[in-house]
């Protein structure tokens, strides 16, 4: 199998680690092994995972600059299954460094090489640009999961994101799929969520998940536990979301 | 007075949108001459106003990389006494063309150097990143607002943006100071979004805005409509708050 699925968009806080970290971890309890990449300097999906992002040595920014193999930077995490290339500020640095490397939008692509046939599945979270680092990311990929809040900010912001994931498609990798569109955040009490959401589904038709999440405090809590929801409050609204999603997932024919 | 504010943090979705366009939109109600500068290529500031992006052909891209005159790109807006120095995508392109100008970092700055007397504050909204536009920002301020969502990992991100400001204080702006802290998205009946505060103000003290940004959906739906929150729902819980942290920030020595 060994799936790169990178999880991707400008917009900020629309939901991209905590479907990377959930969306991982719901895989994993599925009884797939699956490696969570972390590309965003600000670490979060690894702190989301129990891990100190300032007690590390290494990480995913030794891979990319210093030449690091992957299998040796990779930890184990408090979910069977399912294991992390982490991050840390370092990577901050990253983002200049790349400029100056021949090749320098495949560079994850190739460090992915020696170790993504060990993995069903590799997430990979990414910071909220369309900078070296996502693009590297969209190199490296066989698809890309969208997160969209169902707010009017980050509904203007998906045409430019699909332009962008197009021009990656014509120069670096035709290959590249859409892997899905997935609403975050829903309150269905609010119009204006309602609005979005359908405004969405009437554009982009059936790329769009069935399952959507709905805004469920739980998954703001899990992280600050170092858990992903299921491990903190399996019977939650958030939980069940990401635990549907990911069925819908695995049965990609099913998606509406 | 010309006094240059820049709203920043590199984690996504806080608010720092919706701040720069509202306090902005708060101070010229209060009489205040304003300028909102939108230094994030996904235009949001410059939306949230009612100005396309895609309908502009000069915007402060052609300041930072063509040399264009600030004066020449200005446009008034929906709210008298507030101008807009607007953005659009092309700004993506700015991160990379300005890493090989000389003193690259002190481009904005002088950019402004022939506008910012006409305004007594000049509002900078940042994308959710600490590059190369984000620290033009910075290196132009007389001083940093920094919105914080009352959620962990907005939390965890505090310290090293604070690391970054210092930085930027040590090596180019001297007289960069810390404008204050604002607590966003507070939703008080959620204990996670109390304990994050106590918190954020245990640590830092007095220099946390005591007026609270309540999470309130009309702040989420000016924007469709393009304009400020006071001119869609002045009423709202939303557009009060933001006039109660104008107050406050004017009379900058009452902060708690
Ligand atoms: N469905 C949800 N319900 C409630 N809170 C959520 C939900 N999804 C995410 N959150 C919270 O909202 C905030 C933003 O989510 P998250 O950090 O995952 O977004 P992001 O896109 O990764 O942000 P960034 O652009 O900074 O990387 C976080 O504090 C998270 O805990
Ligand atoms: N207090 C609030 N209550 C409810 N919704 C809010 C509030 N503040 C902002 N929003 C909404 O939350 C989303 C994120 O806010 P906003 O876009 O201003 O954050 P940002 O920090 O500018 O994001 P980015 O990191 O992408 O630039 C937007 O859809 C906005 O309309
Ligand atoms: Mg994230
Ligand atoms: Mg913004």
């Amino acid at each position: 199998m060994a799936k790169i699925i990178v999880v991707a968009n400008q917009k900020g806080g629309v939901g991209k680690t905590t479907t990377s970290v959930n969306l991982s971890a719901s895989l994993a309890i599925a009884e797939r092994s699956v490696l969570l990449i972390d590309m965003d300097p600000q670490a979060n999906a690894t702190s989301g995972l129990g891990v100190d992002p300032r007690t590390l040595t290494r990480t995913v920014y030794d891979c990319l600059v210093k030449g690091a193999k992957t299998t040796e930077v990779v930890l184990p995490t408090n979910v069977p299954k399912l294991s992390l290339l982490p991050a840390n500020a370092d990577l901050v640095g990253a983002e200049v460094e790349l400029v100056s490397i021949p090749n320098r939008e495949r560079i994850l692509k190739t460090a992915l090489e020696d170790i993504r046939h060990q993995y069903d599945f590799l997430i990979v979270d990414c910071p909220p640009a369309l900078g070296l680092l996502t693009i590297n990311a969209l190199v490296a990929a066989s698809s890309v999961l969208i997160p969209v809040q169902c707010e009017y900010y980050a509904m203007e912001g998906l045409g430019r994101l699909m332009a962008n994931v197009k021009r990656v498609q014509d120069s670096f990798n035709p290959a590249l799929e859409l892997e899905g569109i997935l609403l975050t955040m829903y309150d269905s009490r609010n119009s204006l969520a309602r609005q979005v959401a359908e405004e969405i589904r009437g554009h982009f038709k059936d790329t769009v998940y069935r399952s959507i999440i709905p805004r469920n405090v739980t998954l703001a809590e899990a992280p600050s536990y170092g858990r992903p929801v299921m491990l903190y409050n399996a019977a939650s609204t958030g939980s069940q979301a990401y635990l549907e999603l990911a069925k819908e997932f695995l049965n990609h024919g099913e998606k509406s």
